[in-house]
């Protein structure tokens, strides 16, 4: 599962 | 945030840095991709349109502008101001041959099938090959200046650590993003063999010739 959206990463 | 992914992007601005320096140092881009440079500038775009819908942190959006602004100076520097340096004849990678199966691949695999998203997808699928027009190139002239492959090392080593930082995050916070790993596992391994030449060459003081 994807966490943490909105992408946080560059 | 964690120190491998702080040093991974460190690692990455090291390496715009570097290139960027090299072109204005010396006034020229010998041996340099442009259409690589020109892949990456697409990269950044394609994936930091919400730079200004979205606050992250401060570090985040003033990265983005950086990476931004510096890989589009390169691609001015490359294509207009230094052009006649330009090495066209050895650039010659077919980008197009990159850029529809992504845009394609991005289109069928994603994580939202909303016009940002597939966008993002879009950038990370092209950010894993978008090295190749610059390996391909220094294949074809068989070496590259010790300061262009400082550069490879730098950029190669970046995508390296973020993996690190994706088993970081999913042991402490759970969190995985698979378009992101195995885009990052692709274009990580592309540079095997550049790292292994790099390590047994380069920092043995030789220059780095590829085997002809």
């Amino acid at each position: 599962r994807v966490l943490g959206k909105p992408h946080d990463e560059l | 945030m964690n120190v491998f992914r702080l040093v991974g992007d460190l690692s990455h601005l090291l390496a715009i840095i570097i290139l960027l320096l090299k072109i204005w140092k010396t006034r020229s881009c010998a041996g340099v991709s442009g259409k690589s440079q020109i892949l990456f500038s697409l990269v950044f775009i394609t994936r930091y349109l919400d730079l200004f819908t979205n606050f992250i942190s401060v570090y985040n959006s003033v990265m983005k502008i950086i990476y931004l602004v510096t890989s589009l100076g390169t691609v001015y520097l490359m294509y207009f101001k230094f052009k006649a340096t330009y090495d066209s004849n050895h650039d010659t990678f077919r980008i197009e041959f990159l850029v529809v199966p992504v845009g394609g691949l991005s289109f069928l695999v994603n994580h939202d099938f909303t016009p940002l998203e597939i966008l993002w997808t879009f950038s990370i699928y092209l950010e894993s090959v978008a090295i190749l027009p610059q390996l391909f190139m220094i294949s074809k002239t068989g070496e590259a200046e010790t300061i262009t492959s400082h550069y490879l090392f730098a950029l190669g080593s970046y995508r390296a650590l973020y993996i690190v930082n994706w088993v970081y995050r999913y042991y402490t916070e759970g969190f995985f993003d698979l378009i992101a790993i195995v885009a990052g596992c692709v274009q990580t391994i592309l540079y095997c063999d550049f790292f292994y030449l790099y390590i047994t060459k380069v920092l043995k003081g030789k220059q780095l010739k590829l085997p002809a």
